[in-house]
């Protein structure tokens, strides 16, 4: 799931 | 979201509010670079291509807008801006900045988390983001001595990328499953680009002189 997290920094 | 990240964020919309204050205020891009200006509009553009599908939070998706709207106005100014056309040190910026633009692109094809469009694309400004700011470091040492403006935008777009370094390794210690190379290492090859322009730019500092 390490993949599949959402990029959630800019 | 942590610390080190705030203020990476915020020292990264320092910058960019300096050099917009610069040449919207003084009309002058003097010293300024405007194939970096142009390497990072390419960076945000594909970085933020997911800006409108996947939602993380207002926080984020403003700062996206930020950039993105940020960065091509100062492309535009330097650009079509007849009073700060004017003060573009054409001749002098001459780095082939899109002699970078198909290295990053191949490697980016190459090296990846995903084999996806957007992966790619996100990877690809990675590796641009690292390497965006060597028009502008060649510009610095032909033009010599720098306004303080020009040189605090510097400053502060080298600091963030470092201040991200300290939040990558906050989000290590802290999130299982939190393993990002690419990233890092783009991260680091990115801040270490700067290290030469700390050093004389805290000398400065210290010496009370211009950045020469």
């Amino acid at each position: 799931e390490a993949n599949n997290e959402k990029k959630d920094e800019l | 979201m942590n610390i080190f990240r705030l203020a990476g964020d915020m020292t990264h919309l320092a910058s960019v509010l300096v050099l917009l204050l610069k040449i919207h205020t003084i009309k002058s891009c003097a010293g300024v670079s405007l194939r970096t200006q142009e390497l990072y509009a390419i960076v945000f553009a594909t970085r933020y291509l997911d800006i409108f599908t996947s939602f993380v939070s207002v926080y984020n998706t403003f700062m996206k807008l930020v950039f993105l709207g940020s960065s091509f106005s100062i492309v535009w100014y330097m650009r079509y801006h007849k009073a700060v056309h004017r003060t573009y040190d054409r001749e002098q910026d001459t780095f082939r900045h899109w002699f970078l633009v198909l290295p990053c692109l191949v490697l980016a094809l190459l090296i990846h988390e995903k084999f996806t469009f957007l992966e790619v694309l996100w990877t690809f400004s990675l590796y641009l983001e690292a390497v965006a700011i060597l028009p502008q470091l060649v510009l610095l040492q032909r033009t010599r001595n720098i306004d303080n403006l020009t040189g605090q935008y510097i400053f502060l777009l080298g600091g963030y990328r470092g201040l991200y370094i300290l939040n990558w390794i906050y989000r290590y210690f802290t999130e299982p499953h939190f393993v990002h190379w690419i990233t890092w290492i783009a991260g680091l090859v990115q801040t270490l680009l700067y290290a030469d322009f700390f050093y004389y730019y805290f000398l400065r500092f210290i010496g009370g002189r211009g950045v020469e």
